[in-house]
């Protein structure tokens, strides 16, 4: 039914084909699971794509068509995807608007609306893990790092989200952290969006703490409650966070609810920071321009 | 819920869950006639021999299976609870087990040979990673036992792996009890309450009612079972379509409960005699 | 979501000692963790 004809990727744990569902003649991704790599058994990012994918049907979330076995690899069938949003920040020969950008988020958030509602975090979400369909449609990918929200008295570990997405609390080594963390991310996507560079790109974990709070404020106890009880936290540079100027100046581009949009998912403390709800029914999308109609979206 | 694997994949009436024991026994036995077949076709038998294969080599029926299968998931759980794993981690273990065996016949597999597997997987599918070493090493058993079926273990399950248990549902109702019956009941009693329930969920999974009701009406089946004036009350100020206004006179409830009462507590009822 | 949801979520009137005491904790506090949260996802899968 399905046939493999290019090779499009190589991950850790997967080879990416283009291929063919026959019976409809359906333009379709092929992931094929290595699995001779992982010495135990089935590789994790495979069982929490299967897992996660399963449950969700959702036009911004990518679509699992069918798996298979063949030959003793596990095959996902995915939805073909030709690009992402990282190719087109970097392809400066695409200019986009701000209305093309208040579709991309709006489209974005709801993917990510999605996974919460259905108490999913996706711990991974930057421009390449958010994909592009060919008429034009963001679709959430990649819920290789995804898991349940977990009970309560349950530890996390902090080493999720791709270094320059992640959110502060997960900077500090946070093990009870909630949906807060996606929503960090998509606000970084959205500067990057706006600055068509990287935000906040840190060399490494402790460079990211300082670049995140160089250009963001270094949180304290006042607005953020316990902060200075993380063990990392003494040794921070402290600084003040921007003012509406300073953001307004970094940010040209960008509406007054355009930068209370972005500084609602870049709250620093978890609790106040803005959830997927608060983003889609905030004034941002409600004022001009209209997000563009994705097909129309260069 | 109705978007979920496990409604779409996962749940059957009584007739069908039968039908597919049946169908699930019945290609187990043609394949075994016919190697049995195959085998006397090969090898000239002796009388006594022939006579000893067709008194032996005697197909199981779908209800000794079921007794093997059941036998078998409750070593799942004990196995489980022995390598002190979290409660959903024993549901999801005693879950995959009975549902490979919903789409394989123990005459196929050998239902032991499946004990550890289920573990493992179960514990990767929850996100509580042991590495299938140390795995091997608890279990005693061997990481080429366990690792032999993961993908056939995988497959019957039609790559489902996130499963609603009861135990959250049992969270809700214990808070929205408070709620609903604020003041009307005894906290500390509501703690036992929840504590017994919560340990006869994990009996409930070992039965039918996994495959027959969803999990909060499994619940509050159990929930019945340990309590059953409390739930009703509970549920009849909750759904109920009338309310009593201030002078005790019934009114009719202003906004439609999208839930039918007599309905909801012959369901649970159904469920409660199922699981007890 | 389309149908009105079955369930209020009424924090004053919960007594969950489990929960009481994890809020209360620094490691909880800094981590951005919630009770609402949780009182959401008990009570949706509750209700579903």
């Amino acid at each position: 039914e399905y046939t493999k004809e290019k090779k499009v990727g190589e991950g850790t744990y997967a080879v990416v084909y283009l291929g063919t569902k026959q019976s409809t003649g359906r333009q379709i991704a092929v992931k094929e699971i290595k699995t001779s790599e992982f010495k135990d058994g089935l590789d994790m990012s495979a069982i929490r794509e299967v897992k996660y994918l399963q449950e969700m049907q959702h036009d911004n979330v990518i679509e699992l068509i069918d798996i298979f076995m063949a030959y003793d690899n596990l095959n996902l069938v995915l939805e073909f995807l030709p690009t992402d949003l990282e190719v087109i920040i970097k392809d400066k020969s695409i200019l986009f608007t701000p209305a093309d950008i208040k579709s991309w988020m709006l489209m974005t958030l709801r993917g990510v609306h999605h996974c919460h509602r259905n108490f999913i975090l996706h711990r991974d979400l930057k421009p390449n893990n958010l994909l592009v369909s060919p008429d034009g449609i963001i679709k959430v990918a990649d819920f290789g790092l995804a898991r349940a929200i977990p009970a309560p008295h349950e530890n996390l570990t902090s080493n999720v989200v791709t270094r320059w997405y992640r959110a502060p609390e997960l900077l500090f080594g946070a093990r009870h952290y909630t949906s807060a963390i996606d929503i960090w991310s998509v606000g970084v996507i959205f500067a990057e969006l706006m600055l068509r560079i990287p935000y906040l790109p840190g060399q490494n974990d402790v460079d990211q703490m300082e670049v995140t709070f160089r250009a963001l404020g270094t949180p304290t106890d006042k607005d953020w409650p316990e902060v200075s009880s993380f063990n990392s936290y003494n040794k921070l540079q402290i600084y003040p966070p921007p003012s509406t100027f300073e953001l307004r100046k970094r940010f040209i581009a960008a509406s007054e609810n355009a930068l209370k949009f972005m500084s609602g998912m870049l709250t620093m403390n978890p609790v106040k920071r803005w959830s997927a709800i608060e983003c889609l029914e905030s004034e941002y999308f409600q004022e001009m321009p209209p997000p563009t109609n994705p097909s129309e979206i260069p | 819920y109705r978007h979920s694997s496990q409604y779409r994949f996962w749940s059957f009436s009584k007739e069908h869950l039968r039908e597919k024991r049946d169908m699930t026994n019945k290609l187990a036995v043609e394949t075994i006639e016919k190697d049995l077949f195959d085998f006397k076709a090969l090898n000239d038998l002796t009388p006594e021999e022939l006579n000893a294969l067709d008194t032996k080599a005697v197909p199981l029926t779908t209800e000794e299976e079921l007794k093997l299968i059941d036998f078998y998931a409750k070593k799942v759980q004990v196995i489980s609870q022995h390598l002190n794993l979290p409660t959903e981690i024993i549901a999801t273990s005693i879950s995959f087990f009975r549902k490979f065996f919903l789409e394989n016949s123990v005459m196929q597999f050998d239902p032991k040979n499946l004990v550890h597997t289920t573990v493992f997987l179960a514990c990767k599918a929850e996100n509580y990673f042991i590495s299938v070493d140390s795995f091997a090493k608890k279990a005693k058993s061997t990481r080429e036992s366990i690792l032999k079926y993961e993908f056939k273990l995988l497959e019957s399950l039609k790559f489902t792996l996130l499963i609603h248990h009861p135990y959250k549902p049992l969270h809700g109702f214990f808070l929205d009890i408070q709620n609903i019956l604020h003041g009307k009941v005894d906290l500390n009693y509501m703690g036992q309450i929840y504590d017994r329930t919560k340990k006869k969920i994990t009996q409930a999974l070992l039965t039918d009612a996994v495959y027959l009701y969803t999990p909060p009406q499994i619940t509050l089946a159990v929930l019945l079972i340990e309590d059953e004036p409390l739930i009703t009350k509970y549920l009849e100020l909750k759904f109920a379509d009338n309310d009593n206004d201030d002078n005790g006179n019934e009114v009719k409830r202003k906004k439609k409960n999208s839930i039918d009462l007599t309905v909801l507590l012959s369901v649970i009822k159904e469920c409660k005699d199922v699981i007890e | 979501d389309i149908e009105p949801r079955r369930f209020t979520i009424e924090e004053e009137l919960y007594d969950d000692p489990f929960l009481k005491d994890l809020q209360n904790k620094k490691e909880f506090i800094a981590s951005g963790f919630r009770t609402d949260y949780v009182y959401e996802r008990v009570l949706t899968e509750a209700f579903m």
